[in-house]
C-alpha cells in the first residue's frame, strides 16, 4: 500500500480512537498550501513554540495549563455606525461540541487593545453582548482580569471563562456574542472607515481543554523475579507463576 | 523439578545468543508530515520521530528491559514446553506525547498534544 494516501489507510481502521480523532480533525481535501491566516496562525504559532519543542516535544515547563487548545475566529461582525469616538463591532464565535470527551478548563478572548488604522489611533476592548440597554462589563475579579499577553505584547488576553461555561452546559445551537469596542483618540469628526476593517484579525477566541480520556497506566513490572529465580530462590517463582 | 529447570536455562550473554547488534533496542527514525501525507493540516512540527523497536528478545530477560513476569514465563515456556509458544516481543516500553499545531476543516487552529506517539524505550513481552 505504498503511495496510497494515508487516510485512505486510516479509514480502513476507524474504530481506532486516534485514527478516529485523525479522521474527525482532518480537512477531507488536499491543500496545497496552508491558507493565509494573518494575526491568528501567528499567535498559535508563538503559542506553539513556548509549550514545544522544534521536534514537537512539550516543554516540560510549559505553562499552557492544557491538552488542546482551539483557536475560534469569529463568525460574522456586525459593525454599528459611528457614535462619537466610539466605534462597536458585534462579534459572533460558534461554540461548536468537541468530537471526543474533552473538558474545557478555560477560555479567554484575545483582541488587540491598540489598533492603528491609517492615522487613527484606538483603543479597544471586549465585552460581553447584551440585546438592550448598556453592555455589562466583564467582572474585574476572578474572570475579568486584563492583561497583556506574555505571548504577544500587540494584544491582549482575557479569561472569560465563566462566561463561555455558562453557554456551554446549553443544547442547541450555542453562540457567544462579544461586542468588541474601539475609542478614537485623535477627534471624532472625521468618520473612520470601520467596515473596511476585519474584526476576523483583531479578536478571537481561545478555548483550553484539557483529555479525559487519559488512560492511568499501572504496569508493575517485576523483573526480580527473574533474579530471584537465577539465584536458586524456586520458592517465590512457584508462587509467581502459580 | 524447578532445580533441574534452572539448571537448564541458560545465562545471560551465551555464545547462541544473539549478538548484541541484533538484540531488542531502539530505533531512532524520523518521518516528516509530508510522507504521511498530513501536511496539508498539521502546521507544526514539520518532522515527527516515532522511532522503533527491533531486535530479538534474549533468551534471559533482563533487568533493564523491564519485561514483565508474562513474558520471563513465556520465554521459559518457549526454551522448555512448547516451541509453538513464540518468544516475547520487542515492543515499545515507554512513550513520549507529541505537540502538533493544525487546522482543522472548518478553519479552526488547534494546539494538541497527542499522547503515546513517540517511543522512547523498548521492551521484551
Amino acid at each position: 500500500k505504498v503511495g496510497q494516501p494515508s487516510n485512505a489507510l486510516m479509514a480502513d481502521a476507524p474504530s481506532l480512537p486516534l485514527i478516529r480523532e485523525l479522521l474527525e480533525e482532518a480537512p477531507g481535501k488536499q491543500r496545497k498550501k496552508p491558507p493565509v491566516l494573518g494575526h491568528p496562525l501567528r499567535y498559535m504559532l508563538e503559542l506553539y513554540q513556548r509549550s514545544a519543542d522544534a521536534r514537537g516535544h512539550p516543554r516540560e515547563n510549559r505553562t499552557i495549563g492544557a491538552t488542546m487548545v482551539r483557536l475560534v475566529r469569529p463568525l460574522a461582525n456586525v459593525a454599528k455606525p459611528l457614535r462619537g469616538p466610539w466605534h462597536t463591532q458585534t462579534l459572533e464565535f460558534p461554540l461548536t461540541p468537541n468530537p471526543v470527551a474533552y473538558q474545557l478548563v478555560r477560555a479567554t478572548v484575545v483582541y488587540r487593545h491598540q489598533l492603528h488604522l491609517a492615522r487613527f489611533h484606538l483603543s479597544c476592548h471586549v465585552e460581553p453582548w447584551v440585546q438592550k440597554g448598556p453592555a455589562s462589563q466583564f467582572p474585574s475579579s476572578e474572570t475579568g482580569s486584563s492583561k497583556p499577553s506574555l505571548l504577544f505584547k500587540a494584544w491582549t488576553e482575557m479569561d472569560i471563562t465563566q462566561h463561555v461555561q455558562r453557554l456551554w452546559n446549553q443544547k442547541g445551537r450555542r453562540v457567544l456574542r462579544l461586542r468588541f469596542m474601539c475609542q478614537q483618540q485623535k477627534g471624532s469628526e472625521i468618520e473612520l472607515q470601520w467596515h473596511g476593517t476585519s474584526s476576523l484579525d483583531t479578536a478571537f477566541l481561545l478555548l483550553y481543554f484539557n483529555d479525559t480520556h487519559k488512560s492511568v497506566r499501572k504496569d508493575k513490572l517485576r523483573p526480580k523475579v527473574l533474579e530471584e529465580f537465577m539465584e536458586g530462590d524456586s520458592s517465590l517463582l512457584l508462587r509467581k507463576a502459580r | 523439578q524447578v532445580g533441574s529447570i534452572t539448571s537448564r536455562v541458560p545465562g545471560p550473554f551465551r555464545e547462541h545468543d544473539e549478538p548484541k547488534s541484533n538484540q531488542c533496542s531502539l530505533h531512532p527514525f524520523q518521518v516528516s508530515f509530508q510522507q504521511l501525507g498530513w501536511d496539508h493540516w498539521i502546521i507544526a512540527p514539520h518532522l515527527y520521530t516515532p522511532n522503533y523497536c527491533k531486535g530479538v528478545c534474549p533468551r534471559v530477560l533482563h533487568y533493564g528491559l523491564n519485561s514483565p513476569n508474562h513474558a520471563i514465563i513465556q520465554n521459559l515456556v518457549n526454551e522448555l514446553v512448547d516451541q509453538r509458544v513464540p518468544q516475547p516481543s520487542c515492543v515499545p516500553y515507554k512513550y513520549v506525547p507529541i505537540s502538533i499545531l493544525l487546522i482543522e476543516a472548518n478553519g479552526s487552529i488547534l494546539y494538541k498534544e497527542y499522547e503515546d506517539m513517540i517511543a522512547q524505550s523498548c521492551t521484551c513481552r
